[in-house]
């Protein structure tokens, strides 16, 4: 992450912004709730609350506008750039403008640039970070579409802004508002520069869904998967990274990797040979190589040859050994191979036939070294496949060196 | 020497643009040496490269102009 020169910041925690007109493209409502979802994103890691006015000067001002408007960065038509905004300060210090001339969008589109993306890293810069280096950061200068359901910032993101305002408090009060509808004020309550007869402010909350501790022994994985040698252990929008050339686990997020894939996999797994890996969520699935996420994805899991009875997969696994892929539903579970592209016949068998001592659900599987492992609940089985033999049950987070 | 075309295309125009809106690019307009100016500007495209963790080259290549075609936020990246 970067700063501004002299590292400009607000030196209060009550921010105040003002939208002071909206585009055509979207509905008002629209455009209102994007931007309080831009903001909500910087008060969850920080101490500051942001309170929406509706007339007057406001900490950051709000304005879509086209061409030349009034400042040195005059907008250039569609494409190109979409926004900017300027560091914390007095006037147009902090204030955010859009170019008109795109065509801003509620969701990801390709033909469009989704307002609440753009307006959480103009608001980054409206609060003193500068551009970051780091792919898949908010703060990185390039537009990139990606998923806005549960959109969680970028760890570097979150080091940025805390180094310039520091860690949420741990009681921060909200406002006697809660983020539903507006509710009437009573003067007493009102900020004092507003008269009773405007409309009352909403605040945003601050409260991130935390990660498990790593030694939490009742912790569960969603999935499992190996990748280029490094165990990789998900659970909603958290990562849990083991390298064989570290010990210490790295804790990272699903969107620090994959900006526009989904938290909450089902299951997971590589492809060794062909550096790739599967995640499945419900009844898709996509393919990605390193970063990159493979074109033409997603993809309905009855592509792979699963019944339209099966709309979601529990564990993947992928036998280095045999090019097979396993995969676990209920009790029973899939055999494809990955050299035809094809489900074998024969299946669906029961777990419980094949699989030495597993016979229940599997949560998640990943082979490692010849040796299979499957997690149920907070317990993981390991079996020698090729002995078909159960070798020892441990606690699924044995891995975090507890 | 990592030396730019001689005929100043449109690409190379675009990526002058580029350079100055957001990697504090001064073109010395009036410089008698050319080659002062083009070296100048292959700094700057390395600087653009390093940014992006693209092959700093210093060559206005094909994927550099990609990533500067690119829809962006307007603020510079580095600043003087």
């Amino acid at each position: 992450y970067s700063t501004f020169p002299r590292s400009p910041t607000w030196k209060k925690e009550d921010v105040t912004y003002r939208i002071l007109n909206y585009t055509p493209d979207m509905l008002q409502a629209d455009v209102e709730e994007a931007i309080a979802k831009a903001f909500q994103l910087w008060s969850s890691v920080t101490p500051l609350r942001f309170t929406r006015v509706y007339s007057g000067q406001a900490d950051i001002m709000i304005s879509f506008a086209s061409g030349f408007h009034g400042d040195f960065y005059s907008f250039d038509g569609p494409g190109g750039t979409l926004a900017h905004a300027y560091p914390p300060g007095s006037g147009i210090g902090g204030d955010a403008h859009f170019d008109e001339d795109e065509n801003w969008t509620k969701f990801p589109t390709y033909s469009g640039y989704n307002l609440f993306l753009v307006a959480a890293h103009e608001l980054g810069h409206s609060l003193g970070l500068g551009h970051s280096n780091v792919f898949g950061a908010l703060m990185y200068p390039i537009y990139m579409a990606r998923d806005i359901r549960d959109y969680q910032l970028h760890q570097d993101d979150i080091n940025g802004i805390q180094a310039l305002y520091g860690s949420p408090r741990e009681s921060s009060p909200t406002k006697a508002f809660p983020p539903q509808e507006p509710t009437e004020m009573t003067p007493a309550e009102a900020p004092t520069e507003m008269s009773p007869q405007e409309k009352p402010t909403r605040t945003t909350p601050s409260k991130p869904p935390s990660r498990p501790e790593d030694c939490d022994p009742r912790l569960t994985f969603d999935a499992i998967t190996t990748l280029r040698g490094e165990i990789l252990f998900f659970k909603g929008s958290y990562v849990w990274r083991k390298s064989p050339y570290f010990s210490e686990i790295e804790h990272d997020t699903i969107s620090s990797f994959w900006p526009s894939l989904i938290a909450g996999f089902d299951a997971a797994y590589e492809v060794d040979k062909k550096d790739r890996v599967l995640f499945f969520k419900d009844d898709q699935y996509w393919a990605v190589s390193g970063y990159t996420i493979d074109t033409g994805f997603p993809k309905p899991i009855q592509n792979l040859g699963f019944p339209t009875s099966v709309r979601k997969i529990d564990a993947a696994v992928h036998d280095q050994n045999t090019k097979k892929t396993y995969f676990f539903v209920g009790n029973k579970y899939w055999s494809f191979n990955e050299n035809t592209q094809s489900m074998e016949r024969g299946y669906p068998r029961k777990i419980s036939a094949d699989f030495q001592g597993i016979g229940h659900k599997v949560d998640a599987a990943f082979q490692k070294n010849g040796y299979f492992y499957f997690f149920h609940g907070s317990n993981q089985y390991e079996v020698d496949m090729k002995k078909q033999k159960l070798i020892r049950i441990m606690k699924a987070n044995s891995w975090f060196n507890c | 020497f990592p030396v730019l075309p001689e005929n100043e295309n449109e690409d190379t125009q675009f990526a002058k643009k580029y350079l100055e809106n957001f990697y504090d690019f001064k073109e010395e307009k009036n410089s008698l040496f050319k080659s002062k100016n083009l070296n100048h500007m292959a700094d700057k495209i390395r600087e653009m490269q390093s940014f992006f963790g693209l092959e700093v080259t210093g060559e206005l290549n094909h994927k550099t102009l990609d990533m500067m075609k690119q829809a962006r936020c307007g603020i510079p990246d580095i600043r003087s």
